[in-house]
């Protein structure tokens, strides 16, 4: 869509449909398009492809800096967190997959002691990408393997220990007290770490996911989302709000089900593909 | 929620003395917003709320002493409406056994639902057999079978080297030869836009004929939740909807926007993570949620 028009309300309303349709969320989606009629008056804009290039400008500047996951330690403790199916156990494994391939030593703990074949799933990653796993029985407790994770890290001299954890609704007071104290043990152990609390989201959820990073932060701090199956028609947009309000970034997508299928975030990419 | 929005807007335009129709407008900017806020697909809200407009213009909110109670009144009649009355019932085949397939994006929660589904039908005096049709997602086979064993249920299984269509085909022989009267077929989760794996779907119905073909969305899905449960049902003929995580704090527009484009009923809500934790779809509570 480029040349010049005029730009009108049915224009700005268009874009504000777009916006919402990506998830990004009616009050952002007006922000956004309210600021950009602003800029159009200021700055006389009369062609779409200036437009386009003003409004993914706003965008990739609430997104924030890229920035990488904090691996500086030794070894670095990335904890992963998030709700039920977003993603956490393959992100791992394709996470695994990407610290091997840059020559470093890699620890997968089988964090996730309740849900059923949980711990078997994240062996064959283990098996498939060739690291090794901590994993006690299946209904232990969590912390315990996060811990002996850790203990492992230490003297195997590993350079990155990845901790999973099992899939829980951010609502469940109960399941969040057991993932603080998760993260207890963990800090209790190396008061840097963990060094990543990596929230895994779903691109296809809607605004919940604005209440899931809120609580998930509040609870252990995240620092960094992991956003998944941005292969679909979803566009993830809720990350703009999430942004914004809590000053999240996103530090990866996940694009299939693949063990390459994991790239660093680009604001600029993600920007463009908000209307593709 | 809606209901403290409405009564404030109601209030400031009952102020200038009689309500008009141009007031009521103003109203629905508040359905449409507290809707999209809700996760309804923005076109279904445009529908939806367009509906709504036409009842509220009507003498019912402009005479009434309190038009806001009146405006949520319609909007609730027409959400719970628009939902469906509550049809839990599985469509039983005339000659057993009766098969249901679970299809839907990686993740809803297919395979959780085939347990509890198992259980319930178990429940009704069914002989129901889970079949692991997912032969991709690392230990899902596994998966379906520790969530039968947990049940005390059978589960079919061919390991991961034959096709989902054979591993189906030759369950409901199991079936038949074992006194299954039920079949329940977990598959793998996938894209609705991946050709290859929406054509294996395609191909299992075609060899098995399922009685019902359920898709499993995720109650917090966002927009996408149009595209997706448009394209399964043209591609396959949904039959019905299992709406799952309702146990969240999602308001679960998701469930208006499926309904209002597949016409499908939403049959089970899936409300916690055990296998017991599996109830009827009730429209009237779910229009309410959504309404915040
Ligand atoms: N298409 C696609 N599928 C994905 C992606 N990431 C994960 N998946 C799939 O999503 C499903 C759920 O992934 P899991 O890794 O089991 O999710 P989880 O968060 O660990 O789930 P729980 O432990 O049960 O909470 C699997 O079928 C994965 O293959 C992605 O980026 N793209
Ligand atoms: N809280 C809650 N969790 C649920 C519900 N249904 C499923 N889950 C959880 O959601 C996650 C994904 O469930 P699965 O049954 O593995 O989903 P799936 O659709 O089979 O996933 P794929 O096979 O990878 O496509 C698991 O952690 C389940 O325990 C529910 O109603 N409530
Ligand atoms: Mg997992
Ligand atoms: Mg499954």
């Amino acid at each position: 869509v480029s040349g010049k028009r005029e730009f009108d309300e049915d224009f700005f309303e268009e874009l504000e449909e777009i916006l919402v349709q990506g998830d990004v969320g009616v009050n952002t989606a007006l922000e956004l398009v309210d600021r950009l009629r602003d800029a159009v008056k200021e700055q006389k804009i009369k062609e779409t492809e200036r437009l386009y290039q003003v409004l993914e400008q706003s965008i990739v500047e609430m997104l924030g800096e890229d920035q990488p996951l904090n691996v500086g330690a030794k070894p670095s403790v990335i904890m992963v967190v998030g709700v039920n199916g977003a993603g956490k156990t393959t992100t791992i494994g394709k996470l695994a997959h990407q610290f091997k391939d840059q020559g470093k030593r890699v620890i997968i703990a089988a964090g996730d002691t309740f849900r059923a074949a949980a711990i078997d799933q994240l062996e064959v990653w283990a098996n498939r990408v060739g690291t090794q796993i901590i994993k006690h029985q299946e209904g232990s407790d969590p912390a315990a393997v996060a811990f002996d994770a850790i203990q492992a890290a230490r003297s195997r001299n590993a350079d990155v220990v990845i901790i999973d954890t099992a899939g829980r609704l951010q609502n469940k007071t109960n399941l969040m007290k057991e993932l603080q104290k998760v993260h207890r043990v963990i800090n209790r152990e190396d008061p840097a770490a963990p060094h990543e609390v990596l929230l895994v989201l779903d691109a296809t959820t809607g605004q919940n996911a604005i209440s899931q990073a809120k609580v998930f932060k509040e609870a252990v701090g995240v620092t960094g989302i992991a956003l998944t199956k941005l292969d679909g028609t979803a566009k993830g947009g809720v990350v703009l709000g999430i942004a914004n309000e809590l000053k999240i970034p996103v530090k990866l997508i996940g694009v299939g089900e693949g063990v390459e299928d994991l790239r660093p975030f680009d604001a600029e990419e993600f920007a463009r593909a908000l209307f593709a | 929620g809606l209901a403290e929005k409405l009564q404030g807007t109601f209030q400031k335009l009952k102020g200038k003395g009689k309500l008009s129709e141009a007031d009521v407008k103003k109203a629905m900017r508040e359905v449409r917003l507290a809707l999209l806020e809700a996760d309804v697909n923005y076109k279904v809200v445009k529908d939806f709320v367009s509906k709504v407009q036409e009842r509220a213009v009507g003498q019912e909110v402009l005479k009434s002493l309190t038009p806001a109670q009146q405006v949520i009144k319609i909007v609730n009649e027409e959400l719970t409406n628009l939902m469906g009355g509550e049809q839990s019932k599985i469509k039983i085949a005339s000659k057993p056994p009766t098969v249901i397939m679970l299809v839907g994006l990686q993740g809803a929660g297919k395979t959780t639902t085939a347990g509890k589904l198992a259980n319930v039908l178990r429940k009704q005096g069914r002989r129901p057999l889970l079949v692991a049709g997912d032969i991709y997602r690392p230990a899902a086979i596994k998966q379906l079978q520790v969530l039968g064993e947990q049940l005390d249920l059978p589960v079919f299984s061919l390991g991961d080297k034959q096709s989902p269509v054979n591993i189906a085909r030759a369950a409901v022989e199991h079936a038949k030869n074992h006194g299954n009267d039920m079949v329940i077929i977990d598959t793998a989760g996938r894209l609705h836009v991946d050709e290859e794996l929406m054509q294996e779907l395609s191909d299992i119905k075609e060899n098995v004929e399922p009685d019902e073909i359920l898709l499993v969305v995720d109650a917090m899905t966002g927009q996408d939740a149009v595209n997706v449960a448009q394209t399964f049902n043209e591609q396959l003929g949904l039959t019905g909807v299992i709406l799952t995580k309702l146990d969240g704090d999602t308001r679960g527009g998701a469930a208006l926007s499926v309904k209002a484009v597949t016409g499908c009923p939403i049959k089970y809500a899936g409300v916690g993570e055990k296998l017991d934790a599996l109830e009827p779809f009730h429209p009237d509570r779910m229009a309410g949620r959504i309404l915040g």
